[in-house]
């Protein structure tokens, strides 16, 4: 263990430990979880490994496990992604609980293959796998070699008609990697167990379809996601969201998204202000508007502050009829909220008919008052 | 920052250290808002809580802080949903702060650009950090498929696939006009990539996210976030962490 003593469920001679481990040694066989080596000759490893990783996640994230697959590519050496993984997971002997380690031969080879390619673009061989500690074959101790049909790729590889590996993010790239060209036959989406975004040649995984994010042209993998009823709205997740609670200034989707949008300023230069409530546009009455909710419409754009509002006679002659919302009463209780849970909608029209008007100006950002502006000054 | 040169104070007053516990400076960040930072997602990685990291602005020397920083805790860490940690992929996180940042000659937040927005042609641009240093060579040449390697050895450090999509930037430095030869290093995550836009207003247009182990000791090239194209996630999760704390 790393630390002096067991967890205490290793303690007492628990069912869930080994009878071979003791209050200060917990070593247990583990199963290989790391993908890179999930095709070995055999699936039972031990940490730490041979490179000083404590666990298989840390293998996992570690420069080594980057740099070896890469290395794969070059074709070195035909076996030495096999002696990576008796490196990064070694194998664990089911009986002593030991490690079995690489032949010294084994990483002699490797070493002498692949460590000339590193130094062409600049990097070291791995300075834990000094192959003096690895034992000798045919001595007392027993070591690793690869047998006759070990995979020359790993999982995280393509393996090209002639045998050469590349990684699989190269697998129909574009860019032709194999020596036969095969990385980029049979490039269907199907083929590589992706969906076909309807209408074009995009690949997308099937987790991506109707996950709130589109991938494909013309978002239809975010479209017919959700079925809602007529009352209801669709959530960016297409949780379905009834419409009275839609913009009401708390969340109801999970993804928050039924408040998303609520407020918004016209494009147009009067910049009037709406918000859009139970699936409908409103204006904001303006009699009982004040500055605070104006910097407030501001803020919640992420437009600044406000440079001017103004209170805009409605339209004569609109057609159909105006909704309003109106300041609510206690507008100034509900800190931290969003604009439109300060609002409400009352029974009757705005008295005075007056909508709000706003203008935002953007606050400054990227000046350096501490070195200084010439404005003046043109470079030449 | 390898190659690059030692700033004048106030500078860059948005750039921000990122610390936790007893690593200290852990990451690079940049000031958006007052109460608002940007990082990259990769810096969390292991310490995904809060409460676990400080923000210190204000700062020319990590070592000798000075009267005029300022240090904050974090109230919440909103890593983007897709991050994938493999490939790196999605690499922006932003940061609130415990409480807002006082505006100062030495604090300021940098702009953030408009979505799809790109440097002014011929603008200056720069990259900031308190990243390792290295010993640059400068006799180094980048060895060349001509010179003795050939294309397989390549194969190991192309990062070919994240050229083609637009959430990054892939900086070849070699490939500016003007050739200041600097390189982002280990530590540099998180920092910014701005560029001087009209009226002297600095916008921050990319993230230190990462490069190839190939070349490291050397120019070799370097990735960031495209910040435009996460500005709309960006303002999003400020609105929903502000307003909607329900």
């Amino acid at each position: 263990c790393i630390s002096a003593s067991c967890p205490s469920a290793c303690v007492g001679g628990s069912t869930a430990c080994d009878p071979r481990n003791s209050n200060s040694s917990c070593t247990r066989c583990e199963p290989i979880s790391l993908e890179l080596c999930m095709n070995l000759p055999y699936n039972l490893t031990r940490y730490p490994n041979y490179l000083g990783h404590q666990s298989q996640r840390e293998s996992s994230v570690s420069w080594e496990s980057s740099l070896f697959p890469a290395l794969v590519q070059t074709g070195c050496y035909q076996y030495l992604m096999f002696y990576a993984c008796t490196l990064l997971v070694p194998k664990c002997d089911p009986v002593s609980l030991q490690r079995v380690p690489p032949c010294r031969s084994l990483c002699r080879t490797a070493k002498e293959k692949c460590e000339s390619v590193l130094g062409i673009v600049g990097l070291q061989w791995p300075d834990d796998s000094d192959c003096s500690q690895f034992p000798e074959e045919g001595g007392n101790a027993t070591c690793l070699l690869p047998e006759p049909g070990v995979d020359e790729c790993s999982p995280s590889h393509f393996k090209c008609g002639s045998g050469r590996c590349v990684l699989a993010s190269r697998r129909c790239d574009g860019h032709l990697d194999c020596d036969d060209n095969s990385d980029e036959d049979d490039c269907g989406c199907s083929e590589r167990a992706l969906w076909e975004c309807p209408g074009s040649k995009v690949c997308i995984k099937a987790s991506m379809i109707c996950d709130g994010f589109p991938d494909c042209p013309l978002l239809v993998d975010e479209a017919n996601c959700s079925v809602c009823r007529d009352n209801e709205l669709s959530c960016n997740n297409h949780q379905c969201v009834h419409r009275t609670l839609w913009c009401d200034g708390k969340r109801h989707c999970s993804d928050s998204s039924d408040e998303w949008n609520c407020v918004s300023l016209a494009d147009r230069s009067d910049s009037v202000l709406t918000v859009f409530r139970t699936a409908a546009e409103y204006q904001v009455c303006a009699d009982e508007w004040n500055h605070e909710l104006s910097h407030l419409t501001c803020s919640q754009l992420g437009l600044g502050v406000p440079s001017s509002v103004s209170m805009v006679p409605d339209q004569p002659g609109v057609p159909g009829r105006r909704r309003w919302l109106h300041v609510h009463p206690e507008w100034n209780l509900r800190n931290g909220s969003a604009l439109q849970a300060r609002l409400e909608k009352r029974g009757h029209a705005c008295h005075s008919r007056r909508r709000v008007s706003v203008q935002c100006s953007r606050e400054e950002c990227g000046l350096r008052p501490a070195v200084g502006i010439y404005p003046h000054r043109k470079k030449r | 920052i390898l190659g690059g040169r030692v700033s004048r104070r106030g500078a860059w007053p948005w750039q921000c250290s990122l610390q936790s516990g007893q690593s200290g400076h852990v990451c690079g960040c940049v000031l958006i808002a007052r109460r608002w930072a940007l990082t990259v997602a990769h810096c969390f990685e292991g310490r995904e809580s809060a409460d676990l990291w400080r923000v210190v602005l204000g700062l020319n020397n990590l070592d000798h802080p000075g009267v005029h920083s300022q240090s904050r805790g974090v109230r919440s860490i909103i890593v983007h949903p897709r991050y994938n940690r493999a490939v790196v992929d999605y690499d922006i996180s932003v940061v609130q702060l415990d409480s807002e940042v006082e505006e100062t000659a030495l604090v300021r937040p940098v702009c953030l650009p408009q979505p799809g927005q790109l440097p002014s042609p011929d603008s200056y641009c720069y990259i900031t950090g308190w990243g390792h240093m290295g010993n640059r060579s400068e006799s180094t040449r980048l060895p060349t498929p001509a010179s003795g390697g050939s294309d397989r050895h390549f194969n190991i450090c192309s990062e070919r696939n994240m050229m083609l999509d637009r959430r990054y930037l892939l900086v070849l430095y070699s490939s500016f006009k003007h050739v200041f030869p600097v390189a982002v290093k280990y530590g540099d995550s998180g920092g910014p990539l701005v560029c001087e836009e009209v009226g002297g207003h600095w916008t921050l247009f990319g993230l230190t996210s990462w490069g190839s182990v190939c070349f490291s000791k050397v120019l070799g090239p370097g990735v960031y976030s495209n910040v435009t194209h996460f500005t709309p996630w960006i303002q999003q999760q400020i609105y929903i962490h502000t307003y909607l704390t329900d």
